[in-house]
């Protein structure tokens, strides 16, 4: 199992420090081991965004963070796809530039993988294929609507 | 495997049967703060065998069942399926030949949990082993990623994140 | 000491049951006692969104809970308020509904409390009388710029 | 009691001396991820005696000195101010008589840490009582706002909740 691990490890560190560059438009980001010992080491995860020293994930910024933790989350999708991928407003701390890098991404992934997003922004609702629409017209009573952009837009904000 | 279909029925505010219909890979949820999003996340998560009431934002299992509202009464029941496409084989095991999937719990104020696997029968376990080596259920469950939640993929343990990495192995 | 606390108590549940309705549009909030006596008792807050039955924080949706801290934050503001407030992407989880609800508290409140508010929603920049832009044109060196709204508009998104 | 500037110098990504200027009760920052807003907020807490490595992103307190970006070399001191307008008298104490009050810590790698009240030495304990009583410094702290934190102040435990309400006292 030691064979196993590396080997999990070494796919997964491959995809990531791949995607991070993708999501930042440059930088580097790796997994790093703790330990020397495969059957014991736990596993880090070091991001420096493009231009910086810094790669510590405690002073990434709020925006930061979320797009390095999506590039973990996608190498892990694209070694192992679950049957599909709910995301719960993940784009609200990305200024709009990192949302469309975020969005050309899902699209491109969205050929092997299977995305659900809620969302309140513009550009992630453009992405989609299909929107659902929520509301409580009757108070505490969720509802289904069928809506297209502008009305999501109308909803949301 | 593709899911085609979220099923709500009594749980927490779809009151009334609601189905979520995915036709295609890229799906949008929208609307205003509080209308019902998050449970539609929720419903997923324990559906597919969440047993800690605190990952589903409440004290105690039986607060998934809905409990009213100004015009309505609390229900006894609450229900969730999750469908989906197999036409292609993909799923292992004993429901390899199933055309289609079905993925059923329920929930009564006494306490009755109820797990079906196209409308058998089934323990949680069952339905923990459907999926298991994906990304959804498990520990680390990051195929459904809550609100404000993506961050601690990144922030975990040592020794957690190199769980992260086994169940994706 | 005792008779000081329930003074406290009192002006704040006051103003904190006050401002609820105005950032929800009805429905009601109260500072609950978690013991008789007023030495030693604890505090919880009660939230009631407007048509829900439900009054516990665990249940809230993530806006509804942004928008009852921030009813709590203004009114302990209201009884006591410091030289500045500042906000840090406060209004992040929230829809443009409640952002508008948001904006127009911090405006009349902006009489007797100075805020800065950090931000990436147009509605809460065009609530500002004064915009600062932070950039990394040197990357890894911020600096500041000023802006109108528009340009303001094209940095964050 | 007015803030009407902020000066910062080798603290965090603001390597070169930086003055925000705060003519309104509204005033906004923005920028793009990463570009260095919180890390205004960080220098306030951090003037205002924050002593805690980790409440500022930290690990040491040495953190918050610029430590390098592609082009520059790490600088051996950070430095931040706030400048008060006082003229209304509102402060009271010692400083009641002064139309303008500021505020100055400074740090160097070598771990010295230097307050100043109106170019007078001060002592953290100083800096503290000047804004006790506010929502300034202090436990609950709750007039500065961190990223992501707000909805804290209401998931407080009872215990800490009264507390927050006795600092507002
Ligand atoms: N068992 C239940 N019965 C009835 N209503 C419930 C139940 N459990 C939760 N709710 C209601 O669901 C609402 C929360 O919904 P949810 O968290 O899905 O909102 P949301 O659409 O995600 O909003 P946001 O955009 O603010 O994140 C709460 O107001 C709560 O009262
Ligand atoms: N001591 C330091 N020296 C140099 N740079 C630093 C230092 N400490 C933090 N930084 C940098 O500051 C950046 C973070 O800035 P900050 O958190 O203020 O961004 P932000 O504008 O708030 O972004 P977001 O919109 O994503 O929240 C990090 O990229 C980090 O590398
Ligand atoms: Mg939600
Ligand atoms: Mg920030």
């Amino acid at each position: 199992t030691r064979q196993r691990f590396k080997h999990t490890y070494e796919q997964i560190n491959d995809r990531f420090s791949a995607m991070f560059p993708e999501l930042f438009g440059g930088g580097e980001a790796a997994l790093t081991l703790t330990e020397q010992d495969w059957l014991t080491t736990g596993v880090r995860v070091m991001a420096r965004p493009p231009g910086k020293r810094n790669a510590s994930i405690q002073m990434l910024s709020g925006g930061e963070k979320t797009l390095t933790a999506v590039a973990l989350l996608f190498a892990l999708f694209e070694l192992n796809p679950a049957p599909f991928c709910m995301l719960d407003e993940i784009d609200a701390p990305l200024d709009d530039a990192n949302v469309a890098r975020f969005c050309d991404l899902v699209r491109t992934m969205s050929d092997k993988v299977q995305f659900i997003v809620i969302t309140h922004n513009k550009l992630t609702m453009e992405l989609t294929e299909q929107l659902h629409g929520v509301t409580m017209a009757e108070p505490g009573v969720s509802r289904l609507v069928s809506v297209d952009i502008d009305t999501a837009l109308g909803m949301a904000g | 495997m593709r899911l085609t279909h979220i099923k709500l029925a009594g749980f927490k505010s779809f009151v009334d049967p609601t189905t979520l219909s995915l036709a295609s890979n890229l799906t949008g949820v929208v609307g205003p703060n509080g209308c019902g999003k998050s449970n539609v996340i929720d419903a997923v998560r324990w559906v597919t065998g969440e047993s800690n009431a605190r990952h589903l934002r409440g004290e105690a299992l039986e607060d998934v069942i809905f409990n009213g509202s100004n015009a309505r009464k609390p229900v006894g029941r609450a229900s969730v399926e999750l469908r989906f496409d197999n036409s292609q084989g993909k799923l292992g095991g004993e429901w390899a030949s199933y055309a289609e999937i079905s993925v059923r719990r329920e929930l009564t104020r006494d306490g009755a949990s109820k797990y079906t696997i196209n409308n058998t029968r089934a323990r949680r376990r069952d339905v923990v082993d459907l999926f298991l080596g994906t990304g959804l259920g498990g520990r680390s469950n990051y195929a459904v990623i809550e609100q404000g939640a993506v961050n601690r993929l990144i922030e975990a343990r040592p020794e957690d994140m190199r769980q992260v990495l086994e169940e994706a192995a």
